[in-house]
């Protein structure tokens, strides 16, 4: 049985994949050995929805900015078309002969096609929503990087001012995508590092506040303050490049989380 | 586009649900 990266993925395809996992087992039990009624209707209903789906996508795909979307929807286009193709040609043949063991074969490849490259062309999509979220992530590293050079209360002000809706905005991102994740170990990963974000970042505020004032009272223990500071800002990156890391990891990447 | 994308995924799996149900269905006669 395929894992479903997504709870929607799954919801959608998880159904569909136990049919075609007993279909299989009927197949290889060889209990399929009855004449074959006419397949014609239910697979011409598929080929109508394949280019439905197929339509949306190219759409998506022609409006989209994101290159790699551009790039990676076409192939999964091919797969569900080529399945699709490989059902009608299945019905056909049993139309013909009822009892033909290769279209048969040819049907359980078909509806095992369209059932992969469904999933394929729904991550494609899924990936380019992650690589949003991972912009909003790397837009709040950049600034946290800003943090090293503010050395006056009022930049201090300008410099929170940004990085709160920033940060709020990620982690609300990062929360709603945790709870779509169908892999309990990498949900958990990004609420944890969304959690310690958003216990550290009034830290890292106080921690930028102390150094502004050791600054304006003469510099005495800016030092520490100053390392002090860039430690925080190191954890709170070090938690912000793992949400990035766990963003993009998908199912199959079950041992990258340790 | 998401919803769109989701909708039509949906369509064509319950078309695949059915046609599997009448290959199943002669199988299990």
């Amino acid at each position: 049985m395929p894992v479903f990266h997504t709870k929607t993925i799954e919801a959608i395809l998880d159904p569909v994949a136990q049919q075609v996992s007993q279909l299989v087992i009927l197949h290889e039990e060889a209990q399929d050995g009855n004449a074959m009624p006419d397949l014609s209707n239910p697979v011409m209903a598929v080929s109508a929805a394949v280019q439905n789906l197929v339509k949306v996508g190219k759409d998506t795909a022609n409006s989209t900015d994101d290159k790699i979307l551009k790039q990676e929807m076409p192939p999964a286009f091919t797969g569900v078309e080529e399945s699709s193709n490989k059902l009608a040609e299945a019905a056909m043949e049993l139309k013909r002969d009822p009892y033909s063991s290769p279209a048969r074969k040819k049907l359980i490849d078909g509806a095992r096609g369209i059932l992969s490259g469904t999933s394929d062309l729904l991550l494609c999509f899924d990936q380019s929503e992650v690589r949003k979220i991972v912009r909003v992530a790397k837009g709040v590293l950049e600034y946290l990087a800003v943090s090293e050079v503010v050395e006056c209360l009022e930049d201090l002000v300008t410099f929170v001012k940004n990085l709160s809706p920033g940060m709020a905005n990620m982690a609300n991102k990062v929360t709603s995508r945790s709870k779509e994740l169908t892999h309990t170990a990498h949900a958990n990963g990004l609420i944890n590092h969304t959690e310690n974000l958003k216990r550290t970042t009034p830290v890292l505020v106080s921690s930028m506040k102390i150094f502004v004032t050791v600054l304006k009272k003469g510099g005495a223990g800016r030092d520490e303050a100053q390392q002090n500071r860039n430690y925080i800002i190191g954890c709170m990156s070090h938690d912000v490049n793992e949400i990035i890391r766990i963003l993009q990891l998908t199912s199959a990447d079950d041992d990258e989380l340790s | 586009n998401a919803g769109e994308m989701v909708k039509q995924a949906k369509l064509l799996a319950m078309a695949t649900s059915q046609l599997v149900n009448a290959i199943k269905g002669e199988a299990e006669d």
